[in-house]
């Protein structure tokens, strides 16, 4: 079975923004429930 | 194979000392049948087992040095959309679902553990308190086994499973790669009359920073009266997605935990089910089988969350042909088909019509696949 996501998450804006998401996570790695797939932080 | 000559060599040794003593070789050679068969059938698993972990470790190998899989359309893929998968599906859910002497659930349950990498330490009951094979796969896990990272500004997986895509969307009509050759685009697989973020492509560049607007600026009544009173219909040509719009694949071994979980704080307003086909979903599958997941029966969970769209697609399989949805216990899935071809239309329902949905906290259960 599969799971997809599709979200919206902030994102750098030509100067007005201070957060980005980024995956923290490569392709091929196992992953468990309530780890990380991505933050965004302050710039 | 060392272990099936020195029984035969042992067998034959005895047959030689019955024949010379005059007694009974062949009752003993009938009684010998029956665990060579079983020795057989279970040397066959294995092979094919480890056939399969040999083709894995190249795909893998191949992955890890860059090299893309292509789409290979086969004879197999062809055979498997002759097959009654959706009866397949059923009848080994009526199979697993057969409840199992109390003696023999630990054997079994720690044979499927062994050869997919299950941990039945995790497991929350013993193993003799799971009645039948499709109440062990389903099984909850121990309070504590999953923390949930406890980050605000994080988005955490909602199952365990292998990351097989992701990335963000930018190019028109908002494609995820099934594999190199081959992709889909989201607004099949997550429906038509989804809530997605897209801007026609003459907007582009007025509407690029719309999603907060969207999203943060409005209550979220509002941004369902937005939904509601103007219909989507795509055209994946004319139009894209908003910046900051995201994806993830992420693929669920047989052996792994088949619970799936909210990802964030999260208001799910629409569920939507497409009754499709029960393709199996597996690696080689995803090579071979063209829109393997909008093909497949999948539900889809849809809502806001404080950073806008929010959406699950849960993608049944043959083995796992069944969703359950812990959110709504009365749903169904994998129910028998009343028309030969099934309609592209999903069947939709909307939990909360006045915009506020079903809440849900980040780590909280959601939904299960179930065996069949």
């Amino acid at each position: 079975s599969t799971v997809v996501i599709v979200f919206q998450a902030p994102v750098k804006k030509n100067g007005d923004s201070l957060s980005e998401f980024k995956f923290s996570v490569k392709r091929g790695d196992r992953i468990r429930v309530g780890e990380a797939l991505g933050r965004w932080r302050e710039q | 194979t060392s272990f099936i000559i020195k029984k035969l060599q042992s067998q034959a040794a005895t047959q030689a000392r019955a024949s010379l003593n005059g007694g009974s070789g062949s009752s003993q050679g009938d009684s010998f049948l029956v665990p060579g068969a079983t020795v057989a059938t279970l040397l066959m698993l294995g092979v094919l087992h480890a056939r399969r972990m040999y083709d894995e470790k190249k795909v893998k190998e191949a992955q890890g040095k860059g090299i893309e899989c292509e789409f290979q359309p086969d004879l197999k893929a062809t055979f498997l959309r002759l097959l009654p998968l959706r009866s397949i599906s059923r009848c080994w859910g009526y199979l697993t679902s057969v409840e199992i002497p109390v003696w023999l659930r630990p054997h079994i349950y720690r044979a499927w553990a062994r050869a997919f990498h299950s941990n039945l330490e995790e497991a929350a009951l013993p193993l003799e308190e799971y009645a039948s094979f499709r109440e062990f796969f389903v099984r909850s896990l121990k309070e504590g086994r999953r923390p949930v990272d406890p980050d605000p500004q994080c988005l955490v997986s909602p199952v365990d499973g292998t990351i097989l895509r992701f990335g963000e969307f930018k190019g028109p009509g908002a494609m995820i790669e099934q594999v190199k050759g081959f992709s889909y685009s989201v607004s099949s697989l997550l429906g038509a009359s989804s809530f997605l973020p897209m801007v026609a492509e003459g907007h582009m560049g007025e509407d690029v920073d719309e999603p907060k607007n969207i999203s943060t600026n409005k209550s979220k009544k509002s941004w369902w009266r937005i939904s509601m009173a103007s219909p989507k219909v795509w055209d994946p040509v004319s139009s894209r997605p908003m910046r900051g719009l995201f994806y993830c694949v992420i693929y669920l071994k047989p052996g792994d935990y088949h619970r799936i979980h909210s990802p964030v704080d999260w208001n799910i307003l629409v569920r939507r089910h497409f009754s499709g086909n029960l393709f199996p979903v597996n690696e080689r599958a995803t090579r071979t089988i063209g829109n393997l997941y909008v093909e497949n029966e999948r539900v889809v969970l849809e809502g806001p969350w404080q950073e806008g769209f929010m959406a699950i697609a849960a993608i049944g399989a043959t083995n796992i042909g069944s969703i359950e949805l812990f959110i709504e216990p009365e749903f169904r899935t994998n129910q028998p088909s009343r028309r030969l071809l099934h309609s592209k239309t999903p069947e939709e329902r909307v939990y909360d019509p006045e915009g506020v949905g079903m809440t849900l906290k980040k780590g909280d259960e959601v939904a299960a696949f179930n065996m069949g």
